[in-house]
């Protein structure tokens, strides 16, 4: 089973 | 003063049409460089970034940085009023509350101004580091673009499977399973016909089809796409807009729970 990742989980906010 | 005259209007139109399905509103970043957007999606799952350099424009002018927030229902509406050939130009002073586009007809008998009014959009940006990616994929856009209609018809999810052999796209459903196979090119007579890869390693991973489907919105600003891949990262799909700049979507991967 997968999920969905977000953005959040690979890049940092800047 | 912002000023930025563009005289193909359409190159205005398809952009908007790439990203408002996305978006519902995005800041654009005027500066002396050009005019720059980095919006993610309600979810957080995919990320828009556009960039059009002020030497594609027929005219910059940009004396102080400006963000312009804009909504993009309204900026639709706005942009249908103009013809695919008039020339378009976007104007706003310093610090001001509204954005003003201008239409001309190529003959100048027509001049229509529409000013609409900015909003304050908290802005959130994400830091992207320089990747190398494991593979870059290169291909017709209107090619992925069926390619990612066809494959939505069978499930919710799209594997990517890249080797150098080739890129492999599937997906499974209720009614059953669907494989596309692209061989790289053999033989390059056009650039924008041809299947390419660059591999430094094998990279398999599993996207949502909707958002795919979404970033297929951009096909009309040009006839290649590019799609850059590392193991555990997100996928970065690239039009290229003309000679003026770029669309690159980034796309969070589905990850094993």
């Amino acid at each position: 089973k997968t999920k969905q990742a977000t953005l959040m989980n690979f890049f940092k906010k800047s | 003063m912002f000023e930025a005259r563009l005289v193909q209007s359409s190159i205005l139109k398809k952009v908007l049409e790439a990203i408002k399905d996305l978006l519902n509103e995005a800041t654009f970043d005027c500066s002396d460089s050009g005019i720059q957007l980095q919006a993610m999606d309600n979810s957080h799952v995919s990320l828009v970034s556009m960039n059009l350099r002020s030497d594609g424009f027929d005219k910059y002018r940009c004396d102080r940085n400006i963000s312009m927030g804009m909504n993009l229902g309204s900026m639709t509406k706005i942009l249908k009023c103009a013809a695919n050939e008039d020339v378009v130009t976007m104007k706003a002073q310093d610090n001001a509350d509204t954005v003003t586009f201008v239409f001309e007809s190529p003959n100048q008998e027509k001049v229509s101004d529409y000013e609409m009014k900015l909003m304050n959009l908290d802005q959130e940006h994400l830091g992207i580091p320089e990747t190398e990616y494991a593979c870059v994929v290169r291909l017709p856009a209107g090619e992925f673009a069926r390619i990612c209609r066809d494959l939505s018809q069978f499930g919710e999810s799209v594997v990517i499977s890249c080797t150098k052999e080739g890129v492999k796209f599937s997906s499974a459903g209720d009614i059953g399973s669907a494989n596309i196979k692209l061989a790289q090119t053999s033989n390059v007579d056009k650039e924008e016909l041809a299947v390419t890869v660059e591999m430094q390693e094998p990279v398999t991973l599993t996207f949502a089809s909707r958002y795919l489907n979404s970033f297929t919105k951009a096909t009309s600003l040009s006839n290649v796409v590019q799609l850059s891949m590392s193991p555990d990262v997100p996928l970065v799909v690239e039009y290229r807009i003309g000679e003026i700049g770029h669309i690159r979507y980034y796309l969070a991967p589905k990850i094993e729970d």
